[in-house]
């Protein structure tokens, strides 16, 4: 465990936190994609099926449990209780194009061909892209609430400390997982074009919206 | 079992 594997993890639990909390504070899931939410639900059952199999630490057991946990929530918030103020309408972004190629890459590029070994990979590559409906509803309505911005900023910045956390790995540790380095950079770089906005229009306290 | 990579981060 470094600082930026620590920071990263820390950044995805305020990400996962803020947006939660903006939900439920604001009864309101307005703006936000209740297919990318999924997603990340997805993501995390396939990813930490390990809970049922394996001990790491009593971190990565609690962290795992509090990922999932707040994941369903999430989901929840938007399917069921807010379902109202769910805005289905601008959430149209067809998730198939991205289980489907996601799914068939897991099979075909992996570490073993292991049912839980597939899940994991199918879960590292599904997370690289499962922002994009989020990033979609954004273009489309092209503004966001600023508290969903922060929710972005710290889910982006979360595998961009990841990135770190890797290539201090390779050089300290000899470790490397390139699936996970490679799904890492992907999904950082889809992030980029939203980093910059942040920092040039939010960062100075202005809301976010995109040129018509 | 030895090349898997190990599964500790998130």
């Amino acid at each position: 465990m470094n600082i930026f594997r620590l920071t990263g993890d820390l950044s995805h639990l305020a990400a996962i936190i803020i947006l939660l909390l903006k939900i439920w504070k604001s009864r309101s899931c307005a703006g936000i994609s209740g297919k990318s939410q999924i997603l990340f639900a997805m993501v995390f059952t396939t990813r930490y099926l390990d809970l049922l199999t394996a001990y790491i630490s009593l971190y990565n057991t609690s962290m795992k449990i509090i990922y999932i946990g707040c994941s369903y929530a999430t989901v929840y918030l938007i399917y069921a209780k807010f379902k109202a103020t769910y805005d289905g309408n601008h959430d149209t972004f067809r998730v198939e194009f991205l289980v489907v190629p996601v799914g068939g890459l897991s099979f075909l590029v992996n570490h073993d061909f292991s049912p839980l070994e597939i899940l994991w990979t199918f879960s590292i590559y599904l997370e690289a892209v499962a922002i994009l409906p989020q990033l979609f509803m954004i273009s489309k309505t092209g503004e966001a609430e600023t508290i969903t911005t922060h929710y972005l900023f710290f889910l982006g910045l979360y595998r961009a400390l990841y990135l770190i956390n890797w290539v201090w790995r390779f050089y300290f540790e000899g470790f490397f997982d390139m699936i996970a380095i490679v799904a890492g950079v992907v999904q950082t770089i889809l992030y980029c074009d939203f980093f910059y906005l942040y920092v040039t229009k939010v960062l100075k306290g202005k809301k976010l919206s995109l040129p018509a | 079992e030895e090349d898997k990579p190990t599964k500790d981060e998130l």
